[in-house]
């Protein structure tokens, strides 16, 4: 995609993830999920779509277009709510791998 | 042809992390996003529009979660990830540096990266990217024509220039107009988003403001560089036409003479309204002066208008076109008067040429209803190419296909333009109700005959 696109591919690949919603105990009830960006890493926060919680609403998607509503608490959806993100490689464990990979010493021809 | 057995090879070479689990903080949209799709979607336009989201559970019936997605429409959610044992090898501190909201312009390249489908396979599908411009905007809401499926909802936008900054999260994916679909993607800025989380987080939870201070704040302009890229001059040459109830989009060809389609301003002496919107919103009258016959290939009126149009820029008409090449189009086709024009790319599939005459140009840009009349661009030139006269319509179906569209090649008016313009003389205008047999054939999508029929007698 030549280079006026690299510096975006990778910030693109280092912040992208997927997020996924599940109900604990209840595997058989599927999941849901969507993409999302992870904002910061240690601590980590992701920013993802709000689609995939609609189903463990308490108060039904109908919270969501209360008068005046423009945030909700976690405890605004129901106590079996599981998530998972996942995401690749990041820049740093790739590096590592790299490492890991290169044996300390080697034997340049001279 | 595969990894040894025994051996697993990720797919996309690139061993994903282990899924980490993550607590929901809170959830958040933001009101000015609301406002402007309420005014661009809701009200009469409702029922024309829908919006594809993430992927239903079995047991809610099909309106039930079609009213949901819609309800969850510009809404995100703020996690954080639980630590892991591995975490002392990943870096600490923001991943990503956002535009404030505003600074891109209408054309600029972005880079749509989301994981379609989800978790459902993300060893192929995530981080997919897709590319694109911004289209159009209206406050935090904007459009892409990147394309982008269910699953990438949530996913990032991010801009070329400046490089890798986020400049908007997928809303919705896909959109359809009156059962159309219309190639653009639903997007909400990332700015707003991320300044209504910060004041929700330490609203609903008063000692996170260390938290709220990890979420990334807006890049400033670097020293001295206006913060607001102009974005590529022909972006602001399109104008939208009124005559009666029609309306359309047309190119500014000279300070008081405007090019539209025919089936827009139809009848000689009609009185039309031209709305520029940019560099900044004017109205004005003009008349028909120039239609061409419904018999003629070439759907083409011509405008004089009682004023100058200051400030529109006037497009340098192409001489040259090249198959492959980068373009734009530029039209009032889906919001019409409710925004300002819409920016869609692609490149030029097609250049359809009778005795090496090119007489009509083909593209891959997403061209909609009320865009006819606009006008086609090199991107890279900015040279006008040609005026959009329509998209394709699949008679037997009824689908409309937006991404295969037809234009009138701008050297099939130039000739007739410049003599206009220098005498007032339509002669060489009235000459396009006269286009060869040939060129009737090409435009009515018809084969050509090999050769014409031979007598019998």
């Amino acid at each position: 995609m030549g280079r006026q696109w690299g510096p975006a591919m990778r910030a693109a690949e280092q912040a992208g993830c997927v997020v996924s919603a599940s109900r604990a105990g209840r595997p058989k009830a599927g999941s849901w999920s969507c993409s999302g960006v992870i904002l910061s890493r240690r601590p980590g926060l992701v920013l993802c779509h709000g689609g995939i919680f609609t189903p463990f609403l308490r108060a039904g998607s109908g919270a969501l277009t209360a008068t005046g509503a423009s945030f909700l608490s976690s405890d605004s959806c129901g106590d079996d709510l599981r998530l998972n993100v996942q995401w690749g490689p990041t820049a740093a464990n790739t590096e590592s791998r790299a490492e890991q990979s290169r044996p300390g010493l080697c034997t340049p021809q001279c | 042809a595969g990894p040894e057995p025994g051996r697993y090879a990720p797919p996309r070479g690139r061993p994903m992390q282990p899924p980490r689990s993550a607590e929901l903080l809170l959830l958040l949209s933001c009101p000015a996003f609301r406002a402007h799709f309420a005014r661009l979607f809701g009200g009469e336009a409702a029922e024309q529009w829908r919006f594809a989201s993430v992927a239903p559970d079995d047991e809610v019936s099909e309106e039930e979660e079609e009213e949901d997605q819609l309800r969850a429409l510009g809404w995100f959610a703020l996690l954080r990830v639980r630590p892991s044992p591995e975490e002392e090898v990943e870096e600490r501190g923001p991943v990503v540096a956002v535009t404030p909201l505003g600074a891109l312009p209408k054309g600029a390249p972005l880079l749509a990266c989301g994981s379609p489908f989800g978790a459902f396979c993300p060893d192929i599908f995530l981080n997919t990217l897709s590319r694109g411009v911004l289209s159009n905007s209206a406050g935090p809401l904007l459009l892409t024509d990147a394309r982008c499926l269910p699953g990438t909802e949530g996913g990032g936008v991010f801009a070329a220039r400046p490089a890798g900054v986020l400049v908007a999260l997928v809303a919705a994916p896909l959109c359809w107009k009156a059962r159309e679909w219309v190639g653009l993607t639903l997007l909400c800025a990332a700015a707003p988003v991320l300044c209504a989380a910060r004041a929700a987080l330490c609203h609903l939870h008063p000692g996170a403001a260390a938290l709220a201070d990890l979420l990334p704040h807006e890049m400033g302009a670097p020293w001295g560089l206006p913060l607001r890229d102009p974005g590529p001059p022909w972006a602001a040459a399109a104008v939208l036409v009124e005559c009666g109830t029609v309306w359309g989009s047309g190119v500014a060809v000279a300070p008081r003479v405007v090019v539209t389609c025919r089936h827009v301003a139809p009848r000689e002496a009609a009185k039309v309204l031209v709305r520029s919107t940019t560099p900044k919103s004017a109205i004005i009258w003009g008349h028909v002066v120039f239609a061409t016959q419904e018999t003629s290939p070439y759907d083409i009126a011509l405008l004089s208008l009682e004023e100058d149009l200051d400030g529109v820029p006037i497009p340098v008409p192409a001489e040259h076109f090249h198959e492959g090449e980068a373009v734009s189009v530029v039209g009032f086709g889906v919001f019409g008067q409710a925004c300002g024009p819409s920016v869609t790319s692609g490149i030029l599939s097609a250049v359809v040429q009778v005795d090496d005459t090119p007489v009509m140009l083909q593209t891959t840009c997403a061209v909609h209803g009320g865009s006819s009349g606009g006008p086609l661009f090199s991107t890279c030139s900015g040279d006008l190419l040609g005026i959009v006269a329509s998209n394709t319509r699949d008679n037997n179906t009824g689908a409309t296909y937006p991404h295969l569209n037809f234009s009138i090649p701008i050297t099939v008016l130039q000739p007739a333009l410049q003599r206009y313009s220098r005498t007032g003389d339509l002669g060489g205008l009235r000459q396009l109700d006269h286009a060869a047999e040939p060129v009737r054939v090409v435009w009515r999508l018809q084969r050509p005959l090999a050769e014409a029929p031979r007598s019998k007698l």
